[in-house]
């Protein structure tokens, strides 16, 4: 299967409704200045896969919510009056059978996750489930390679190995 | 489970040194270098560590800790493809995993992926290099609307470009 | 003691604002972004930690943990050209610290090193990228010689060179 | 002042007597491919100016003296018949007066370190005493960056921060 594109809505540094397609290709670059938001995009398609906040460098789901520009003459660190109160990511996968999957993640008011599998609310392990139907294993997480980490993966610990190769075995 | 474990880590064991020769290999070195994985425990795999060892052509056996920041990225990328060759995840997410190499080992992780792509292995890769990235079939461009705060994103396909070259 | 450090302190503190404007302005913000130190306990400075805050242009103030790997990098520069100036080393020797930078930021790392370097401050570089290293006066090339097993080096001065661009 | 060379002999992977020079210039830049051996000459710069070896990704200066490639045949990992068993590295340094020095830090066969300036031996204190004559002042070490360091300059912790400051001044 592929996925096919990513759609955000005011999750990092995406303000309001975007959509990342990614083409009708198997090799695709993501590209553009520092600070853009490439990044961004992909602690998106981690969120929305069930990868834990504190590996999207931020302590708690509400940091991931878009915060807009400090307004000249705001004393405080404060949240702006027009700033989103929740967000949400997701993903659309076409599975070997041409069967397209929408997965969605959503981060409420109250700062923890809901989640949709085509419109219907279902539970994290059912989610979760429906992933590794497909092969995508978040608990070994090794198809995600994060900036600044590739090297450690050759210095890893043995027994870190050890645990990876469990996970996916 | 035992069992489970010793057929992952006999394939994922094949494969090491199969990438990481793929990855190595170059016109003066046409046999690449070594990479293989070393169970701590032979008789409790599970318990013991696995250690991980890769060489570059023709230099001496060291430990990963002397290797370059280069020669690191390689030999990680090799463990990486060989893990997942064994239950392969249907696509792969790479950021910046070429900031550490210089261009011919760009040019040999692109011409992997390039020949590794394909229904059943998606490659999403984040790059500064226009010598990897102009490999890829799509480009997705990442820019910052300033008035609107926001990023954006624009997509452009590469395949209708591939005839005139 | 306590003066040495406040004099230290004061001095870097001015610094880092200019630096870090310098290394982030562009057409598009001829302003540049906000750098400042900030000391958690003002009463005991030398107990307490400094807390160094950047900002880039147009950006919200976000924990420094929230910057991209490039924003993150122009902030450490910034902040090691301002340590520097205070009791300057006759040299700095920097080993690819433009690993995560885009063709503009490298562009601004190395208009910063010409513009700064000279008698009393002299840059040592080790960089893959072209558009960093073509701005240098003499270029260092190690190599390794196979035959020998050895790192060999060559050096080129490319002062002779200027008048023909 | 500025560094004019640095004369290396028998350090990581120089073999033998090698030099290099770093021109007439104040911008000078090191290239070459990965693996070549440019960390390598930076470690040299560190270690002529006292640095100890575990910054050096070493655990004991003696891994720092060259060893040669592994000959067909051999079993073991133990030292080659004909692997050097000392090594050294200067630094030959221009002051604003016009006065050549010449720092010399050599690696014994029993892995301790012996300092020399101008060919005469010093201690390790007077060592590093000429060196902060000229303002190179070794505990600080902010005028080194390693690879992959630098973005943890800026996210270093503010005590961190502190101590630094407190070095230099
Ligand atoms: N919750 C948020 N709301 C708004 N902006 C955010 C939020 N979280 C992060 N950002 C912004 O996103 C930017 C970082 O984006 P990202 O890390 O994706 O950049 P990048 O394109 O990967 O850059 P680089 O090439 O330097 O790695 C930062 O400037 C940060 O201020
Ligand atoms: N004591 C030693 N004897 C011989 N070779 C050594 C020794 N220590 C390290 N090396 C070799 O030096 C090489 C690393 O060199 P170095 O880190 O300087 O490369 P580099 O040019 O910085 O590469 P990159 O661009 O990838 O960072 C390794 O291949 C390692 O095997
Ligand atoms: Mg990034
Ligand atoms: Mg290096």
């Amino acid at each position: 299967g592929k996925l096919e594109r990513l759609e955000l809505c005011n999750f990092k540094s995406y303000k309001g409704h975007q959509t990342i397609h990614l083409g009708d290709s198997y090799f695709t670059s993501i590209i553009g200045p520092n600070g853009s938001g490439k990044s961004n995009s992909m602690d998106a398609i981690s969120f929305v896969l069930g990868i834990k906040s504190k590996d999207l460098r931020s302590a708690h789901l509400s940091e991931l919510i878009y915060r807009g520009r400090k307004l000249l003459g705001d004393a405080d660190e404060s949240t702006q009056r027009d700033d989103p109160t929740t967000a949400w990511v997701m993903a659309v996968y076409t599975d070997d059978d041409g069967v397209e999957h929408r997965w969605k993640r959503t981060i409420t008011a109250s700062g923890s996750s809901e989640y949709r599998i085509n419109e219907k609310p279902v539970t994290a392990a059912a989610y979760n489930k429906a992933l590794e139907h497909q092969n995508i294993l978040i608990k070994a997480r090794n198809f995600l390679v994060f900036q600044g980490d590739v090297e450690a993966i050759a210095s890893q610990s043995p027994l870190d190995l050890t645990r990876l190769i469990e996970q996916i075995s | 489970r035992f069992e489970l474990f010793n057929k992952a880590f006999a394939h994922i064991s094949e494969e090491i040194s199969v990438v990481y020769k793929d990855l190595t290999k170059s016109e003066a070195f046409p046999l690449g270098g070594t990479a293989y994985l070393d169970l701590e425990d032979p008789n409790e795999p599970v318990n013991g560590g696995i250690k991980y060892h890769a060489m570059p052509p023709l230099k001496r056996f060291r430990d990963m800790e002397h290797l370059s920041g280069g020669e690191k990225t390689m030999a990680a990328l090799a463990l990486l493809f060989a893990v997942h060759s064994y239950q392969p995840s249907p696509f792969f997410v790479l950021d910046e995993v070429d900031a550490a190499l210089d261009n011919t080992n760009v040019k040999k992780i692109s011409n992997y992926i390039r020949s590794h792509s394909g229904p059943g292995f998606q490659f999403i890769v984040i790059s500064l290099k226009a010598k990897l990235f102009q490999q890829s079939d799509a480009l997705v461009g990442i820019y910052r609307d300033q008035v609107e705060c926001s990023s954006k994103s624009l997509t452009l396909d590469l395949k209708q470009y591939v005839d005139q070259q």
